[in-house]
């Protein structure tokens, strides 16, 4: 009935909603935590206590180096047809404008292919992108590209409509990327409202113009750690769960969903298995990393320094989707450990999350899923979670007690089960 | 790839479930 306890103690006994306070007390207290910035730094300092207090075993800091850009004051503005005042959020490693800022007129395009068929058009201009939502992984090409592609044929600056499945005039930012041998041009993100006028306007054969103020700068890598804690294993303490979440978020909001929850359900699983008196046979890891968000930066020093005990991973679970109410866990393995994984997610009958889906990739456990290791992530409502995802409305009022409540004993359950097994899920 | 040690598994899937199902 281990799994039964579980999900009492989470969903209706006197661990309930603790995930969430534990959550609040951390986000109203830091605030936002960006890659090399000091609530970053905080964050990790007040986890280590936290963890340390909760009488989890051999925590610890692991030292990585991680990038350091900040934002600076930033600004937008439609000067023609009418001034308009847009709200912008600049994107990560953007390099900043000049003080006077950069005044031009705009190309309003709506796809790669239609800026390639117009590059005579682009040049000495301000490229805004109006591409459609599809879904995240489809669309963020164009967050991630869109500066690259539109300076190769000669553009000033990008403005990209924000990658989000809902907007009421929230810019979305996140992280893009500059190319060997590219100039490197500002890139910011604007709203869906704005991409959407611009677009009509231009439509209408209406000259836009606009001036575009970045002071973003980029400074050398920063000292941060992944924080580590765990349960050590009664059998086979060298074997190891890993389950996890990330600490850091970019500047906006109180990076509560993105990845709070993931990173406090990841902290809970270990809680409620240790207020039960449970030890499994295999060492539960729990990890909450830094840098996740610019590329998995502090996961991927973590790799390289234990890679060497790959063997000896059974499963990697990272929770970075959101934490509200989970419709099942995504899974990557073999054929024989997916038909292990839904007898596991069977035993949450009692919650109706017993589906395994595919794709249980995340970017911090990703590099171990590439070389054979099992890995999980939690699936919920993922048009929810990107309407809220690196915007100003990523706070402690989109997160639900109730719906963390139950993404932490799935989580729970989950690692528990696989952490007792008395063997390692099977590999292809 | 890696593969972990005890790849080879010693137990049919039917042993394995009804491992899962003890923890109900």
């Amino acid at each position: 009935d281990v799994a039964k306890a579980i999900i009492n103690r989470a969903v209706y006994g006197e661990s309930q909603n603790r995930s969430y306070e534990r959550l609040a007390l951390l986000v109203d207290t830091v605030g936002p935590r960006l890659s090399g910035s000091k609530s970053l730094e905080k964050a990790i300092q007040i986890m280590y206590q936290n963890l340390q207090e909760n009488g989890l075993d051999n925590v610890h800091l692991e030292p990585v180096k991680i990038p350091h850009w900040e934002r600076g004051e930033e600004s937008a503005v439609i000067l023609a047809p009418r001034r308009h005042q847009m709200a912008i959020l600049g994107l990560g490693s953007s390099v900043g404008t000049p003080p006077e800022g950069i005044t031009a007129e705009v190309l309003v395009v709506t796809s790669f292919e239609e800026l390639q068929r117009r590059a005579p058009e682009a040049k000495g201009k301000i490229v805004v992108y109006n591409q459609p939502y599809v879904n995240y992984s489809t669309t963020v090409q164009y967050r991630v590209n869109g500066a690259v592609e539109a300076a190769k044929v000669g553009a000033l600056a990008s403005l990209i409509r924000s990658v989000t499945s809902f907007s009421i005039y929230s810019p979305h930012t996140g992280m893009q990327e500059y190319q060997e041998g590219v100039p490197k041009i500002p890139t910011a993100c604007i709203t869906v409202e704005d991409a959407e006028l611009m677009s009509r306007l231009a439509s209408r054969g209406i000259r836009i113009v606009v001036q575009l103020k970045m002071g973003a700068k980029t400074y050398c890598d920063a000292y941060s750690f992944n924080t580590v804690a765990e349960i050590t294993g009664s059998k086979f303490p060298e074997q190891v769960v890993l389950v996890s979440g990330h600490l850091d978020s970019w500047d906006v909001g109180q990076g509560a969903m993105d990845d709070g929850g993931g990173a406090f359900i990841s902290w809970e699983a270990l809680s409620l298995i240790k207020d039960l008196g449970l030890r499994p046979k295999r060492t539960l890891r729990l990890v909450l990393w830094t840098a996740e968000e610019q590329g998995g930066v502090g996961a991927s020093q973590y790799y390289q320094l234990h890679k060497v005990n790959i063997s000896n991973y059974s499963l990697v679970m990272e929770s970075d989707l959101g934490t509200f109410l989970p419709t099942g866990l995504r899974f990557t393995g073999s054929e024989k450990a997916r038909a292990i994984m839904k007898e596991v997610m069977s035993l949450l009958e009692p919650l109706n999350i017993t589906q395994v889906l595919s794709d249980g990739e995340a970017t911090d456990i990703s590099f171990w899923i590439r070389d054979g290791v099992p890995g999980a992530s939690l699936q919920d409502d993922l048009h929810k979670y990107f309407s809220f995802h690196h915007s100003h409305g990523d706070t402690m009022t989109v997160m639900d007690p109730k719906q963390m409540n139950v993404a932490a004993a799935v989580w729970a359950v989950v690692s528990y089960v696989v952490a007792d097994l008395e063997e390692m899920l099977p590999r292809n | 790839k890696a593969i972990n040690k005890s790849n080879i598994s010693q137990r049919t899937f039917e042993e394995i479930k009804e491992e899962i199902a003890s923890y109900r």
